[in-house]
Formats: structure tokens, C-alpha cells, sequence
């Protein structure tokens, strides 16, 4: 059966969207199905990637991997019990036809707390939350001491997930697996992410979430959206005659995210 | 009569919370009367700065200036069209409110598309939206070709700026100042940031916005979220006892900033 990951964070541009393209790219060249659902519906930042990534493969005779994609369209109801229902039949149809034809799906929740992100949280079997190596992204999951930076109280977007875990384990009584990384990690900067480092492995353990190997602040990872490649697709390509550190590094937070994630039947 | 400034980006994390916060600190530095709404009203990102730092200046007795604030509150009716009348009353309300007693009044949008925001934008008289140094960014504002990096077609932010400016025009025959300004710009990454610059510099003259000079990334942006504190406070404050090489560039950036924005009433 399709194991469903949701990139989720209520706050915006935390890189959601970013590690969603490459998560699906990695999955697709180890040889999986892999179903995209893009949830930030005006914004399509996951759609219009892989707009891109066809055009591109197109243009140059590529024939790339490109995951599957079901687009759901928002309601235009003015009665959100009629806008609701809506989309809840929208989310429905999406998700049989992907686990019809795909081994993971990859849905991209939007910025913000969404009817459809919420439906997501509810049916995910994986949530991966990225997070800014930052107080002001770290502020959504719990309050911190500004003398002692102690964790405090649990956040909007913790409860968020603490809701929408509940109503999974009703329905389907099975659980979820939480996972937050860090992501745009600064290479300098040691008093700042020591703190964020320490505030988060306190709140995992209280929230229940665990922790993975983030990404660096890279270029790599957001100036080949024009052309919809990730920095895996860079040989099939053609066009890098040769990989950076930068490459290099970023390939090997790519490869220790998945070894973390233990995503089903990807074990060696 | 007090400017409306309105931080717009429906981009998530493109820094408009932070660029809120310092705009608000430096114009009450400059002896302004400074009101702030916060549109991002789950998130409250620039009302929890606010309240961090009433909470700093208390604990150390340090009487910082602090901008009114006025808060409103989402509508909870199940109807889209009750739930928008009651949203037009708050805003007006809320405005009213400052009005009264401020010369500057800075609103924080989210990254999102909502009644709310689209109330500000069609009251503000300054728009200003950051961007990060990123296509993925640039993407909400307008398509580019992925061999030249030309620019095409107008996209949804640059569609609901044009909007609000119409309805500007029609409600209160004035204009709206759009200025746009890269943030968390790296230090590294000479190809990609004179991609965004180009693209940006084109867009600029075809979709009527102008061109501020930027932020770079810098931990002091951010890292002082939790005491409320910005830049500007630390002589106040007193912790710092020295300024980095990041603290002095920060200033300039901030104060670069400002003359280009051109506000009423700050020429000197
Ligand atoms: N590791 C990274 N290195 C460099 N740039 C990055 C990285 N991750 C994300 N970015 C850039 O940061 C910005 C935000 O990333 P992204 O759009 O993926 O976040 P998001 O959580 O999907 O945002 P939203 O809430 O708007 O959907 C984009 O400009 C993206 O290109
Ligand atoms: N110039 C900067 N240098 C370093 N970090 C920054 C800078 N600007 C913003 N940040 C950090 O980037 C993240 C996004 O910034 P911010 O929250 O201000 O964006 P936003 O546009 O208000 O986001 P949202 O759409 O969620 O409201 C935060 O973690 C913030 O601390
Ligand atoms: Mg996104
Ligand atoms: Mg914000």
C-alpha cells in the first residue's frame, strides 16, 4: 500500500516545498512509483516544478523521471460546510487514484492552516516538518525562556499535528511518524543553532517528533527550479561538467535524510 | 494622516515578519508614532515579537519603545460572505483605532492569500515586499524562460497587487508605492544572484514596482526574536558589548533601506 509523506509546516517557506522535489526525485531513482500531490493550490510552487521539469525534459530530449501528479482544485463554495465536503471528496479521489499506482506519495502542504492541509496531516503516515535554523520558525512549535531558551509551551503548529494524529489513530488507528530537520542551516553562525539544536532535541522528546540530519543553506538547492532539475538529475543532464563541494555535500544531506526517514522497503 | 505600510508577500518566508518588526523599531527611533497590525493572525509572528518584547523590557526593567498594536481577530462563521462583513468591520476598526494616533501604521500580511490581506493591500499606501534571492520566489511573481532567464508572464502576487492598486485607485484616488527588496541575500552565489537581479530589474519596469536595496542573511535578523530585541535595542539593552562586522552592515542595510523608501515626513 502507498506510504503517504507530508511536507507540513504551518510556517512558510520553511522549505517544504524544496525538500518535496527532492525527496520525490530521490525516491523515483531508486526505482519507486512516486505520486505528487502540490496542496498549496494558488501557489503550486511543487506544480509549477514539475511544469518546469516537463518543459525542460522536452526541450531537450531528456526524458527525465517525473513523478505522477494529481492536481485538486480548492472549492469555490461560499459555505465552508459545502467548501469542506467539497474537498474532502477532492482529497479522497486524489489519494485512490495515486495508491492505485505508486508506492509513495508526496504531498505538499501549504504555508498556512488549510482544510486540505489539514485533511493531509490526518492521512499521513509520514510528516516531515522543515524548520529554519531560527526562534521565529521555532516559535510555531513551542514558546522558548529568552534567558534560559528552555522550551515552553507547545505551539499552533504542534497542536496541529497533536489533532490531526488523533484523528488518524481514530479512523485508521495507526500512527505517525513525525520528523523534523532543520533546513537553510547557515555554515557560520555556532550561538544560534546551538540554541535552536538544543530547543529542538528538548521538544522532541515532549512532542514526539524526531529529529533528522537538515539541510545546508546551498544554492543547489533552489537555482534550478527554472528548469525543474534537482541536483540529482545533473548527470542525466549533461550539463554539470563538474560537481562543488556545495553538490557534494548536498547529496550526502539528501542521502542521510533517507536513511533517517526509514521509509518502507528502502532498507540497503 | 498616518502611511500605511503593508509587508506583502503571499510567498512564505520571504522575511516580511522580520522586515515588519525593524521598519517598526527604526521609524520609533526616528521619534514616529509607530501602530502595527498583525494580519497573520494564527501565526501572530510580529504580535509574539511584540509580546517577547514587552516581556524583555519588563524583566529588565528596560522601557523600550513599543508600537501600538491593535489586534484583530478571523471571523469563525461558516459563512464566506458573513465571515468577510465581519472581517471589513474589524479592519476599518482597526484602523480607525490607529489612525487616530499614529504617523505610521505597518501591516503584516501572510503568506497567503486571505481576505484579510487583500484588505490591506487595497488600504496601504506603501507596499513593500521582500523576496528571497530565489527563482522559487521570484516564481510567485512571474514565469521565467529557463535558457535566457527572461521574463514572462505575469504570476498570481504580481495579479493580486494589481487588483488591490485598482481598487485603490477606484476607492481612494490615490496610488499605491510598490517596493520590492531581496532578502536573506548570500554572501556566495555569484550566478544565481545576478539571475534574480536581472529578472527582477525587467519585472520591475513591466509590472510598476521599484527596486530597494536588500538584506543579507545575518543571524542578528533573527537570533534576537526570542527577547524581542532588534538591532536597533542593543545599545539599550546593553548586552552587546561590542558590534560585529554583521551589526554595522545590518545598520547600513536597515538605513539603506529607509531612503529609498522615501517615506513622508523622514527626509534627514
Ligand atoms: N536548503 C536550501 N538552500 C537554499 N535555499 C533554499 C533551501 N531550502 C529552501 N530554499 C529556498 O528558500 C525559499 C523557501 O523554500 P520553499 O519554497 O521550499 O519553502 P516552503 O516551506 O515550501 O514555503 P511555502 O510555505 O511558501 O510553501 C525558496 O526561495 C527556496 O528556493
Ligand atoms: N535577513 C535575514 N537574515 C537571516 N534570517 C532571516 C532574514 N530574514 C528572515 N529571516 C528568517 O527567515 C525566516 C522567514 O522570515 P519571516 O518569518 O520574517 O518571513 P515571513 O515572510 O514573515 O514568513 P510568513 O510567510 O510565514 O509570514 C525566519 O526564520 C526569519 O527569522
Ligand atoms: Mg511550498
Ligand atoms: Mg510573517
Amino acid at each position: 500500500p502507498a506510504h503517504i509523506i507530508v511536507m507540513g509546516n504551518e510556517k512558510g517557506g520553511a522549505g517544504k516545498s524544496t525538500v518535496a522535489i527532492h525527496l520525490a526525485v530521490a525516491l523515483m531513482r531508486m526505482n519507486r512509483r512516486v505520486g505528487v500531490i502540490d496542496l498549496d493550490v494558488r501557489q503550486s510552487t511543487l506544480g509549477r516544478y514539475l511544469d518546469n521539469r516537463r518543459r525542460w525534459s522536452e526541450r531537450r530530449g531528456l526524458d527525465l523521471p517525473i513523478p505522477e501528479q494529481v492536481v485538486v482544485q480548492a472549492s469555490t463554495a461560499r459555505s465552508l460546510d459545502e467548501a469542506e465536503a467539497e474537498e474532502v471528496e477532492a482529497w479522497k479521489a486524489a489519494l485512490r487514484d495515486l495508491k492505485a499506482r505508486c508506492d509513495f506519495i508526496v504531498v505538499d502542504a501549504p504555508g498556512a492552516d488549510t482544510h486540505f492541509s489539514r485533511l493531509a496531516h490526518s492521512s499521513a503516515d509520514t510528516i516531515i516538518t522543515p524548520v529554519n535554523d531560527s526562534f521565529v520558525d521555532f516559535d510555531l512549535l513551542a514558546d522558548v525562556d529568552p534567558d534560559t531558551f528552555e522550551v515552553g509551551r507547545p505551539s499552533v503548529y504542534s497542536a496541529l499535528v497533536w489533532e490531526c494524529r488523533k484523528q488518524k489513530a481514530v479512523k485508521e488507528k495507526k500512527s505517525i511518524d513525525w520528523v523534523v530537520m532543520r533546513n537553510r542551516i547557515s555554515m557560520l553562525d555556532a550561538r544560534n543553532k546551538r540554541r535552536v539544536g538544543k530547543g529542538l532535541k528538548k521538544l522532541s522528546e515532549r512532542v514526539g517528533f524526531r529529529l533528522a540530519p537538515g539541510f545546508g543553506e546551498r544554492v543547489i538547492y533552489r537555482e534550478l527550479f527554472p528548469l525543474g532539475l534537482t541536483l540529482l538529475d545533473l548527470t542525466q543532464d549533461g550539463s554539470a561538467k563538474q560537481f562543488t563541494l556545495s553538490h557534494v555535500a548536498a547529496r550526502q544531506e539528501l542521502r542521510d535524510l533517507l536513511i533517517v526517514l526509514k521509509l518502507p522497503g528502502l532498507e540497503g
